[in-house]
């Protein structure tokens, strides 16, 4: 454990509660793309099966037990509780062309041809492409709530941080993953654009718009 | 299977 990893998970439970508390407390999932936490709760879920068959540590099981309960919570209040105020009509990124390809990738490229660590392949793609039905669904709205950007900001902080936690590992444990590093950096390329806006727009404490 | 492959991340 290094701290870049740390703040980096740190960051990646703040994006998830940040978003979890703003549907909660504003009873709505206005501008919230269903589908992308869907795709999340998927990829908890596929990737961390490993929790029926091996233990690593305390923090370890702890994280994973509360990414896997928030992600359910998400698309609890989405799809069941307020499934009124859920914007449907804007969501309409089609997963299929995610998951499909990325099945595929799977099972072609990994560490070894078993059914849990293809699993945790396929949760690794995924996620690497699972927010671009969120992108996709501001970009075509042209806005986001300033609350939503700062739940983006914090899921590709963490991808950033966990980028340097790879660099640190290979100097310092002579660990490297090609699996992770590769799509983290794919994952970490989709939210430069946000971040260039982000920087430019949120923070200076303009609400997050694109010129249509 | 190779039963070194162990992720250890989240």
């Amino acid at each position: 454990m290094n701290i870049f990893r740390l703040t980096g998970d740190l960051s990646h439970l703040a994006a998830i509660i940040i978003l979890l508390l703003k549907i909660w407390k504003s009873r709505s999932c206005a501008g919230i793309s269903g589908k992308s936490q869907v795709l999340f709760a998927l990829v908890f879920t596929t990737r961390y099966l490993d929790l029926l068959t091996s233990f690593i540590s305390l923090y370890n099981t702890t994280m994973k037990v509360i990414y896997i309960g928030c992600s359910y919570a998400t698309v609890y209040l989405i799809y069941m509780k307020l499934k009124a105020t859920y914007d449907g009509n804007h969501d309409t990124f089609r997963v299929e062309f995610l998951i499909v390809p990325v099945g595929g990738l799977a099972f072609l490229v990994n560490h070894d041809f078993s059914p849990l660590e293809i699993l945790w392949t396929f949760s690794i793609y995924l996620e690497s492409v699972a927010i671009l039905p969120q992108l996709f669904m501001i970009s075509k709205t042209g806005e986001a709530e300033t609350i939503t950007t700062h739940y983006l900001f914090f899921l590709g902080l963490y991808r950033a941080l966990y980028l340097i936690n790879w660099i640190w590992r290979f100097y310092f444990e002579g660990f490297f993953d090609m699996i992770a590093i590769v799509a983290g950096v794919v994952q970490t390329i989709l939210y430069c654009d946000f971040f260039y806006l982000y920087v430019t727009k949120v923070l200076k404490g303009k609400k997050l718009s694109l010129p249509a | 299977a190779d039963e070194s492959v162990s992720h250890d991340e989240l």
